[in-house]
């Protein structure tokens, strides 16, 4: 049990080191045990360096940095441990389009063994979709499916309710 | 294991029985501020046997029950069905799909379905252990939470890589 | 004492139930001693219902509606104490596009007493600003300001360095 | 009282001599994820007085000094300069001009100067008591933070009005 922890645990490490880099083009990060003696019962550190800057506290970062440290983190560990599917709500709130970019890039990277089901205000975001729903609320308090073709995002950024599902 | 669909009656804003079909890929979920977007989050949360009120955004479980609008009156259960492809057979079952349902009275008595058979919540919870899915897995992240591995303690963040390891 | 503070705490929850109309179009607000007998120490509760919708626990409004509620309380408090200035870093992060714009539309409302420092990455946000100033990293770790023109934004989305200050 | 201009010097990411000039309505500051916008804010904080590190995402004071980056060596103390119009005399200080400056030193020793003197970080407190201004003030909404009124408990929310009443 303390094997099967610690190859997991190094799994994850390596992935998060790999996919920070990846996502913050360069920098890099760390995850390791606080007392590497007490294997079993120890806390987890996380340190993160973006490209040219300077090794801090993480509670340092900007909030788009948090959120793609964070991403790095996650997909490692859902590397590490394959889950079928990951579902992710707004995640992208805090970045930039720059950022958006290299987030959504590396979603797709996943594809081969996960499914992702994405919710976001965002219209790159939005590309990445294979199948995208509208929910709208046109009877007030009620939510309705709708289903959203890309060319209607592009003009009207909204899902109006006169579609039909 | 692929999630497949997922079916909403009664649960939160979706007073219409709802249904989403999931892509293989990326299904995308976009719509205004309060039409519903998360609460489709916290119905797949809640039929694969999420207990905490409180992580649904409620105070007590029967907050799930369409309440009601300016035009509706409230109903009398919450119910939502979320079915998997099981052609893998990752999940200890012996049907090419599977399909849980969770239904709650606003009496406050609850109904589980595995596969049109009535079951136990640790039934449900049982299925799925050792999948990577479940309730308060890494894989699914909540709006606004992105960050939680980050900020958490070192003793906080070590229980979530306990659950994928 | 007791009577400054009632006087402010009534003029609060005046411009709250103003606000929260107009921010939502409609529905109600209001705030409230939880315990009127105790006024020096009585908490203080917030409900808020959408227009259209049944009025629930607070917890359970959108990502999105909890950012409109939040703005109509802090602007209410605003009104009622004006305060010389007002600086919001992304308080708009949660909103989608209409919403932002009712937000915008509220905050010009406030000028003629209040001056704002508004940080964003949403170009309609952007849009009302009188100044807008960029500040970027060209040089790794070192931030520096630069002055942006509207043009600039509506083209890129993004300020570059080679722009002095 | 509207803020005329910051200064920063060495405070966080600007380690070289930086001015943002405030227009008298709405002042919009955009840049990518990690260019230094919430830096900004920390400082108006940091030279109004504010004396937790935590809240400005640090865990000592000294977080707040220029560390270094690829480029650039860290520095040996953080600058931040507040000027405010007075015409109106709301500050209770006999100058059409109120000049705030604050700087702290790796050793630890700050400095607190007033329009050209020296004082002491309470002066600079009671200066702005009474004003609505203030680091922890309801009029400085800090990322991340803006649903914090809507999420706290009636009593941490009765403070906040407290310090408005
Ligand atoms: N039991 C219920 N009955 C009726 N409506 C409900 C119920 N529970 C929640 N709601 C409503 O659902 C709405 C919130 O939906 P949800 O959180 O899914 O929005 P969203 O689409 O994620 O929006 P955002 O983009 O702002 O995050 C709220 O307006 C809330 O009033
Ligand atoms: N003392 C310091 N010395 C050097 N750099 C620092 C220091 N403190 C913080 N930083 C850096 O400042 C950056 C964060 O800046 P800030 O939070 O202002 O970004 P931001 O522009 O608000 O970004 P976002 O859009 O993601 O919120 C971090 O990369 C951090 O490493
Ligand atoms: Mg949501
Ligand atoms: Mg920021």
């Amino acid at each position: 049990s303390r094997e099967r922890f610690m190859k997991t645990f190094e799994s994850i490490r390596g992935h998060f080191q790999e996919l920070f880099r990846k996502l913050f083009g360069g920098g890099k990060a760390d995850v390791y045990l606080e007392n590497e003696a007490d294997v079993l019962e120890s806390g987890i550190e996380v340190v993160a360096r973006p490209p040219g800057k300077q090794l801090q506290r993480i509670s340092l970062l900007s909030g788009g940095e948090k959120t793609m440290a964070a991403v790095a983190l996650l997909l490692a560990i859902f590397r590490a441990r394959p889950s079928p599917f990951c579902i992710l709500d707004e995640v992208d709130a805090a970045l930039d389009e720059a950022n958006i970019d290299r987030f959504t890039g590396l979603v797709r990277e996943f594809l081969d063994r996960s499914q992702f089901v994405i919710i976001t205000h965002n219209k790159r975001t939005m590309g990445i979709g294979d199948v995208l729903y509208g929910v709208t609320m046109g009877e007030p308090g009620v939510s309705r499916k709708v289903s959203v073709k890309f060319s209607d995002i592009h003009q009207a950024g909204y899902v109006t309710d006169d579609k039909q599902a | 294991m692929e999630l497949k669909r997922l079916e909403l009656f009664g649960f939160k804003s979706f007073a219409d029985r709802t249904r989403f079909e999931f892509d293989s890929g990326i299904t995308v979920i976009v719509g205004p501020n309060g039409c519903g977007k998360s609460n489709v989050v916290d119905a797949v949360k809640w039929v694969l046997g999420e207990q905490s009120a409180r992580s649904l955004r409620g105070r007590e479980m029967a907050d799930v029950i369409f309440a009601g609008s300016e035009s509706r009156r409230s109903l009398g259960f919450a119910e939502a069905t979320l079915v998997f492809d099981n052609s893998r057979g990752l999940l200890p079952i012996g049907a090419t799909e599977v399909e849980v349902s969770r239904r709650l009275y606003r009496s406050g008595e609850s109904e589980y379905v595995l596969n049109r058979k009535p079951c136990r919540l640790r039934d449900v919870r049982e299925l799925f252990m050792d999948t990577g899915v479940g309730a308060d897995a890494y894989s699914l992240i909540e709006q606004g939470k992105v960050d939680v591995l980050l900020q958490s303690g070192p003793l906080e963040r070590r229980l979530i890589f306990e659950e994928a390891a």
